[in-house]
């Protein structure tokens, strides 16, 4: 097809995504130096719930930074991009999340964008039943997306998605976004046929991987909430924020 | 999670708006 250039089979698109991908060392750098500066007002040694809400935090800064690079997202008013990223900030953090364990390849263990590696029997021992029902629930995921064979052509598409998945009827620009959505559904399509002829509902499959973000974004909202009533969040947290923010 | 709405969320503005943003 015309749209294709540069690597064979590859759309337009998925190559515009890769070139704005964050270097993994670059985002883990920015961040570590972040941790390492005292929280305001906090000069003591933060517990690490409190330095894992502020990793979340800049983590999803990174997000938004990346969102800000992202063709036709770029293009369009505040407005309509505070409100695609109101539906899907949690979506976003849940797949990095997700797509970094696929990276990481070990299932005992998780990474965190800081590049420490905690051990599961860790995260049972020490977070609590609620976190780590979680942490359980969003291994399964890593597993199911590893047995597809999830690259990073798809990663960036399906990121992509995400990004745009709102209706349409929510925002003021409808033309642009439905644009977005219609060229990501067009590139991943092409891409999957083209590469993993031999698996034809891999679309499909990778799609239905998305509603289950979705519900653990859910999941995971539930719980920093259920963080916020107990007085367990720190201060100023961007995440809480974006929780208790009216839909647009 | 969307009891106690607080309205825009201050800081993504702030990451968006031009000029404000991180990038």
């Amino acid at each position: 097809p015309e749209s294709f250039s540069g690597r064979p089979g590859v759309p337009e698109l998925i190559l515009q995504l890769l070139q704005l991908e964050p270097e993994e060392e670059q985002v883990r750098a920015r961040i570590l130096g972040c941790l390492q500066e005292p929280a305001k007002g906090r000069p003591d040694q933060p517990a690490p719930f409190s330095l894992l809400c502020r990793m979340a935090d800049q983590t999803f800064i990174s997000i938004v930074d990346w969102a800000r690079r992202c063709m036709i997202f770029k293009e369009l008013e505040v407005a309509d991009q505070m409100t695609l990223l109101q539906n899907c900030w949690s979506e976003l953090l849940v797949f990095d999340h997700v797509y970094r364990q696929i990276q990481h390849g070990k299932e005992a263990s998780i990474l965190l964008v800081t590049g420490q590696e905690v051990e599961l029997s860790t995260v049972a021992e020490q977070a609590g039943s609620l976190l780590h029902g979680l942490v359980l629930r969003t291994q399964e995921l890593v597993l199911q997306l590893h047995a597809l064979q999830l690259d990073r052509q798809e990663f960036v598409c399906l990121k992509f998605l995400i990004l745009f998945s709102l209706d349409v009827k929510f925002l003021n620009n409808h033309g642009l976004v439905k644009d977005a959505q219609e060229k990501a559904n067009a590139a991943l399509l092409d891409y999957t046929l083209c590469h993993y002829p031999h698996c034809g509902d891999k679309f499909q499959q990778l799609l239905l991987c998305l509603v289950e973000v979705r519900a653990l974004s859910m999941q995971a909202k539930e719980y920093l909430y259920h963080k916020h009533l107990g007085n367990e969040m720190p201060r100023n947290n961007l995440l809480i924020e974006m929780l208790q923010a009216k839909p647009t | 999670p969307c009891q106690g709405a607080t309205g825009r969320p201050a800081i993504l503005y702030a990451l968006l708006s031009p000029g404000l943003g991180s990038g």
